[in-house]
């Protein structure tokens, strides 16, 4: 069955070691569930083609397995797993956060959860002279256990270098709230944060949206999502894409996501079964 | 009154240690003892062997271990017997037919971290309390 002795059966008198049947598997598999307050188990759709290479991760299971790695080294006391150490990126770009930053570690062991989101949408719209090119990002932040409330989040997007066709350029990118929908006009927006990166800088760029998470799972019917848009320093609207910006049609380890830290903030009482 | 009272409780008091110590007597703690002394077992629940793989990214499994055997008369130190599981004892042999034995349970317990997709592919990692035995006792 599932559980077995992590050694050689020890000294337990009187204590059988069997395979379990079919029904009483069935029955652990349930009662190990139950434990980690899980309704039933998980079903995630297999992942669409382009998959990843056989023991290769996409981005935001990778980022999480770091995650993982940085508290179970924790937990044995072998503090230091964000001591840099990592490449930086080539001069003159300033360094970008590694993947996970120290942030992210002091975050972590604050945190009771730490739940990544997968891009749901995201399109380019058409560049006409009222509308400035941006790309759209919805994440489903509706199936939030009771009592977690979030105290950090960050949407993270993969910046290529474009050092050929923007030689020595500066852009701006910004990260926006979509607060209304219009059918022919451009969304009402709220500004969350802007970042100043050389075109040639390449990795993760992070940006705070602590309090629009927030908002999003209490209130799950005003999310719309996010919207980011690039610009030159001079004002010009960029493709993100032109700009080095991986989207959802690039490499699976480099695809944007979202992560958040959660701490409880209620007691959980197990229901009686 | 209360001086009587006392005095009856000392008698008591008196004929109860005659009783535990002629019981010490007689369940002397020898080797076999050992063998059957509440202790903490290895027990390794695994996450693969479940099939869950699709869902669970890590860990494979976790040793839970699991707190087994006697809590009986004598106590030892190895036991981590609590206060009150030496008084439960006590109470125990003077009425065995109505009052159990302390229970063997754990006294130390650590948590564990568990990465997985949801039904949507996010991915969650969380930390469960009290999760793994790391020291059995006495209760």
């Amino acid at each position: 069955g599932a559980c077995r002795p992590a050694e050689p059966p020890p000294a337990a008198p009187g204590f059988l070691y069997r395979r379990l049947k079919s029904h009483e598997k069935r029955e652990m598999q349930r009662e190990i569930l139950s434990v980690l307050g899980l309704p039933h188990r998980p079903r995630p759709p297999p992942r669409e083609p382009p998959a990843p290479p056989p023991g290769r991760l996409p981005a935001a299971p990778r980022f999480m397995l770091d995650l993982y790695h940085a508290l179970a080294e924790g937990a044995e006391g072998t503090a230091g797993a964000e001591t840099g150490g990592r490449p930086q990126p080539p001069a003159p770009a300033p360094p970008l956060p590694p993947v996970p930053s120290a942030q992210d570690s002091a975050f972590l062991n604050d945190a009771d959860m730490v739940m990544s989101f997968v891009n749901l949408v995201e399109y380019d719209k058409e560049f006409t002279p009222h509308q400035q090119h941006h790309k759209e990002f919805k994440f489903n932040l509706s199936q939030i256990p009771e009592g977690e409330a979030v105290t950090a989040a960050e949407f993270r997007i993969y910046k290529d270098c474009v050092v050929e066709s923007f030689k020595n350029q500066t852009f701006l990118i910004s990260i926006y709230q979509v607060l209304q929908e219009h059918p022919n006009r451009a969304s009402d927006l709220f500004l969350l944060d802007t970042r100043a990166v050389w075109a040639s800088e390449e990795g993760w760029l992070e940006f705070d949206v602590t309090a629009t998470s927030n908002m999003w799972v209490m209130n799950p019917q005003h999310n719309m999502g996010l919207q980011l848009s690039v610009v030159t320093r001079d004002g010009f609207s960029v493709n993100p894409r032109e700009a080095g910006l991986i989207g959802r049609d690039g490499p699976y380890d480099k695809q944007p996501f979202m992560v958040a830290f959660f701490k409880v903030s209620e007691v959980h009482i197990r229901t009686t079964r | 009154s209360a001086t009587s009272r006392r005095k009856q409780q000392n008698r008591n008091r008196s004929t109860q240690a005659q009783d535990v110590s002629r019981v010490s007597t007689v369940t002397d703690y020898n080797s076999s003892d050992l063998k059957t002394a509440c202790r903490k077992h290895e027990l390794y629940v695994s996450f693969q062997d479940l099939g869950w793989q699709d869902w669970i990214i890590a860990p494979k499994g976790y040793a839970a271990n699991y707190c087994d055997g006697e809590c009986s008369f004598p106590l030892n130190a190895h036991m981590n017997a609590t206060n009150h599981a030496i008084v439960q004892t006590l109470v125990h042999l003077m009425n065995p037919d109505y009052v159990p034995k302390p229970c063997c349970a754990p006294t130390k317990l650590n948590a564990i971290s568990v990465l997985y997709f949801d039904d949507n592919s996010n991915v969650i990692l969380k930390k469960y309390r009290n999760m793994v035995v790391r020291a059995c006792g006495c209760h």
